[in-house]
């Protein structure tokens, strides 16, 4: 049997994938069984040229999956900074909660991905939005105890209190 | 051939097991 166009996304097969839509561009945005399109599952498994594919091809970033997951929180938990900023470029709103209240930046965080935090926050992450459990980001990060990812943090907040 | 499947992405909870805030 052939493999879904999610799994065809993920694994990063762009002939396939191509092949896949000619048959209709229904297909592009086309949700799994959870909510997650193609382009998610291509975000989630960092598959750069793909992301880059499905946004020429039209695919819309802004969906989000049944509880509200979006492919901007998916790449972030895994760090994938340059599909991060990718997204952004394309006007995904960098603030987008999910039904637990998570936010690109605490998946980031929650990863421990520096250059993904730093990224977010040069963008206009917004530092006070908090978890449902009420963690910040800076509670996430001291409570996980990561420290660079802490730094990078307070760096942020001095350079906002410099230029203000 | 073997088809390798990817499992279906995910977003973790992010305060499991921190205390309660």
């Amino acid at each position: 049997d052939t493999l879904s166009i999610h799994q065809l996304a993920a694994q990063g097969d762009l002939v396939q994938l191509m092949s896949h839509l000619q048959q209709g561009s229904s297909l592009l945005n086309v949700p799994d069984d959870r909510g997650f399109t193609p382009l998610m599952w291509a975000a989630a498994f960092g598959e750069i040229a793909v992301v880059k594919f499905l946004l020429q091809m039209g695919a819309d970033p802004h969906t989000l999956a049944k509880e509200r997951e979006s492919t901007l929180s998916l790449a972030s938990i895994q760090g994938y900074t340059d599909i991060v900023l990718l997204l952004l470029d394309h006007g995904v709103d960098v603030n987008i909660y999910d039904w637990n209240g998570g936010t690109p930046l605490l998946y980031a965080v929650h990863g421990n991905h520096v250059k993904c935090v730093e990224a977010l926050l040069a963008k206009g992450a917004d530092l006070t939005m908090e978890a449902d459990s009420g963690y910040s980001p800076m509670d996430l990060a001291v409570a996980l105890g990561f420290k660079k990812v802490q730094q990078a943090i307070e760096n942020h907040v001095l350079k906002l209190l410099q230029n203000n | 051939s073997q088809l390798s499947l990817y499992t279906s992405p995910s977003l973790p909870n992010i305060s499991l097991g921190l205390p309660a805030t």
